[in-house]
């Protein structure tokens, strides 16, 4: 673990009452290289320890800390402060029916997630709809039918022939005559290169006006989450993220790379493939998880 | 990288970058950066544009793992599909059915995803895009059951290959890969020598997470052939190189998109040369 690794490097620097450049310089490489590990973007982590450097350095140690001690709580509070700090509940203010928009790559959860949002809602006491938008997976319409019907939801019977925009502007207009608040738009895969596809989420969310758009991700991500982040984004103005397959051992530093790249707020995370498992986000936890 | 007169600290920071944000991870990068460092010391390297050379060469030697593959030796030969949820079995099977299917072979796929919703229904259509049969039971949940019966009708029906679709499943959740194990079993009531392929499908979008399901499926299942899929995004796949170096399983086809022809045999140099 970090801790035992830093109490090592430590020891070899003892009697130092103070956080200096030079003891510094081992403890944030090991920092560093657990950050790594956890799959933090190369460029994140960086800059991460510089802050951290600025923070401690000139530093006393405090009496009941060791060194060790005093940079994983330092690092963990910067970590903390990091992936928080912003609004983490669902913006549903609005005439309805409000939509919440999920997009993001293939395989990341977002047929599941919509189905776990949607029960997630319901025991708030809204009347949540769900819409089938992917027209192009096979099976993807079945799969969200199923998944309603499970959560105890109702679902727009769309046809997989009309184009997506379309789609979800009926889907809108049946939601107002159903009663039915908030609309979770469910929406195929695609890639943040695909510039088709990306502008048919956009041409979404000029027709629909969604009040939240979450960019679904899988917690495994490698290095490639600055990049789906940052495009996802710039294409959509997302409004928040959700972290999926949580419960697994993925040290999840995805989380730390998309939320400093784009800084919007982390909202849930899914541990695991039953509708009831969502859970609310929490960035010390996931902190800790990150350092290893 | 290559516009420097000799190799130093920027240099080797620079390589370092490159292999870390092509997911290699630390210790695999490590180990690339201290052979270079070795050579250096040595003097048998001093120019920067045969760095990129040498690690090239390195990375290829790491990726360069003799196995058979997918290779029709016995009949019907059984390929069993496992991985985590959503990194692209279904569709993968779907790629593979068309491809053998063009080749003239028999494909039998099974739908041996009896959890999650519209997984036979996805797979269905896949049978019906790629000319396959395909075996599915509706109504039962237990997929050994599922796979136990279809491994007997493919022996009758004299099919030439089959394609077993699994549920996906965290390698961290144990009573699961207790079930892949039990698929094992039955296939081998039938077959002894089956499954003849185990493909693990691994997401080229993954970090590090993947070595330590390359290493549990592996225990569990012995995997010996793995399908890198999503490499038209732009991660870089780089997990591959850890994981063929540690369990030596062959990296048999890269999946590069979600349609029937988007299964390309694997070739190691056109990997290595998109890294860099
Ligand atoms: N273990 C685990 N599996 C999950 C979680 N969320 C979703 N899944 C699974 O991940 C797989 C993919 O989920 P989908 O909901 O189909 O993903 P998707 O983003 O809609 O996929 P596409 O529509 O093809 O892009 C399924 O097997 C889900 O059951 C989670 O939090 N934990
Ligand atoms: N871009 C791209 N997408 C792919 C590739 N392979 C699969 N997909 C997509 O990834 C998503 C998930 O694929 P599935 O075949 O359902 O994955 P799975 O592993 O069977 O998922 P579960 O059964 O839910 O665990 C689908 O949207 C596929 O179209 C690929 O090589 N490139
Ligand atoms: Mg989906
Ligand atoms: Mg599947």
């Amino acid at each position: 673990s970090l801790s035992e690794r830093l109490n090592l490097t430590f020891k070899k620097l003892k009697g130092q009452g103070k956080l200096s450049e030079a003891n510094m310089k081992e403890g944030l490489r090991e920092v560093r290289l657990a950050l790594l590990e956890a799959d933090v973007h190369y460029k994140v982590a960086k800059d991460f320890i510089d802050r951290v450097k600025e923070r401690s350095l000139g530093q006393e140690v405090l009496a009941s800390l060791t060194p060790a001690q005093q940079v994983i709580k330092i690092v963990q509070e910067e970590l903390t402060g990091l992936m928080g700090g912003s609004r983490q509940d669902l913006n549903l203010a609005g005439r309805p029916p409000v939509a919440i928009m999920l997009a993001g790559l293939q395989g990341s959860g977002k047929t599941t997630t919509a189905g776990k949002l949607a029960l997630y809602l319901k025991e708030k006491n809204f009347r949540p709809g769900l819409v089938p938008a992917d027209v192009y997976r096979p099976a993807a319409i079945d799969q969200l039918q199923k998944v309603g019907g499970v959560a105890g939801v109702e679902v727009y019977p769309s046809d997989p022939k009309i184009n997506p925009v379309a789609l979800c502007l009926s889907a809108m207009e049946w939601g107002k005559q159903n009663g039915l608040n908030p609309l979770i738009l469910d929406t195929a895969g695609r890639l943040h290169i695909d510039q088709a596809l990306m502008t048919e989420l956009k041409q979404i969310k000029e027709q629909v006006r969604p009040n939240e758009i979450l960019l679904v991700a899988d917690a495994m991500t490698g290095q490639d989450a600055v990049n789906v982040a940052q495009k996802f984004n710039e294409w959509l103005e997302l409004s928040g993220v959700i972290l999926t397959k949580m419960e697994g051992d993925a040290r999840g530093g995805a989380a730390l790379s998309i939320k400093s790249v784009i800084q919007k707020p982390i909202k849930f995370i899914g541990v695991g493939e039953k509708l009831e498992a969502l859970e609310p986000f929490h960035p010390d936890r996931m902190a800790s998880r990150i350092l290893g | 990288v290559l516009g420097k007169k000799e190799i130093d600290e920027d240099l080797l920071e620079e390589l370092e970058e490159i292999l870390i944000t092509s997911d290699l991870g630390v210790m695999t990068t490590q180990a690339l950066i201290d052979s270079v460092q070795q050579k250096v010391k040595r003097k048998e390297l001093d120019n920067p544009e045969r760095l990129k050379e040498f690690l090239q060469q390195e990375i290829h030697r790491f990726l360069d793992v003799p196995g058979k593959l997918i290779d029709f030796s016995q009949k019907p030969f059984i390929i069993l599909v496992i991985g985590v949820n959503g990194v692209g079995k279904t569709t993968t099977i779907g790629k593979l059915a068309g491809r053998f299917q063009r080749e003239g072979k028999k494909v039998l796929m099974v739908a041996g995803d009896t959890f999650r919703a519209a997984a036979g229904e996805q797979l269905e259509i896949w049978a019906e895009r790629s000319g396959a049969e395909i075996i599915r039971q509706k109504e039962v949940s237990d997929p050994s059951a599922v796979v136990f019966d279809a491994v007997k009708a493919a022996k009758a029906r004299e099919m030439d290959i089959v394609l077993i679709d699994t549920a996906g499943r965290l390698h961290t959740r144990v009573n699961l890969m207790e079930e892949l194990k039990k698929i094992r079993r039955v296939i081998q009531k039938e077959i002894p020598d089956g499954p003849h392929k185990t493909l693990l499908i691994l997401d080229a979008t993954m970090g590090q997470n993947a070595i330590s399901q390359a290493r549990i499926f592996h225990e569990a299942m012995e995997i010996n052939g793995i399908i890198l899929t999503k490499l038209d995004g732009t991660a870089k796949g780089g997990i591959i190189v850890g994981i063929c170096n540690e369990l030596k399983i062959p990296i048999e086809y890269i999946g590069i998109g979600e349609k029937a022809d988007d299964l390309q045999p694997f070739n190691p140099d056109e990997f290595v040369r998109a890294l860099f």
